[in-house]
């Protein structure tokens, strides 16, 4: 098995201003 | 959503010059592997806990909180192809601008793809929480 999980986090660097 | 806790060995941390890539976070947990071995301390066991919120971090023996890493700070994680009970994330340091990766050993190949996958139902979440506050 090659194959590497991996992700990407969507709010990286999203700012937590409401 | 209350957060998933599981008891991994602190491998250690490393510099990276991206937030996010297979062939960094590979590079990088290969330098963190190979450094460990080669200071051959008994490793730190942790508890990790994750939820949308982030990830927590404490020390096993102690219960002393080791980090509380916000999940706006968190670019990346893997479960490592060549050390594949290795768990890794890639964050950004709370003082200054640089980027870390930090890496976990797991006792199971199994668990570190749980704990991957399980830092990824946080990333989505908290997604769409941030899209629902929008």
């Amino acid at each position: 098995n090659t194959n590497t999980i991996h992700f990407d986090n969507p709010v990286y660097q999203k700012t937590t201003e409401d | 959503l209350e957060g998933m806790t599981f008891q991994l060995k602190y491998l250690g941390v490393t510099m990276v010059e991206q937030p996010k890539g297979e062939e960094l976070s590979a590079a990088a947990v290969k330098r963190i592997v190979a450094t460990a071995k080669a200071s051959g301390k008994k490793l730190q066991k942790v508890s990790l806990t994750v939820s949308p919120r982030g990830i927590i971090l404490y020390d096993s023996a102690s219960n002393q909180l080791i980090e509380n890493i916000s999940i706006y700070r968190i670019s990346y994680c893997t479960a490592d192809k060549m050390h594949d009970k290795v768990f890794a994330y890639i964050v950004q340091s709370q003082h200054n601008e640089t980027l870390e990766c930090h890496a976990f050993l797991c006792s199971k190949r199994k668990m570190a793809q749980a704990v991957t996958l399980t830092v990824a139902q946080a990333f989505k979440v908290a997604f769409e929480f941030w899209q629902a506050a929008k």
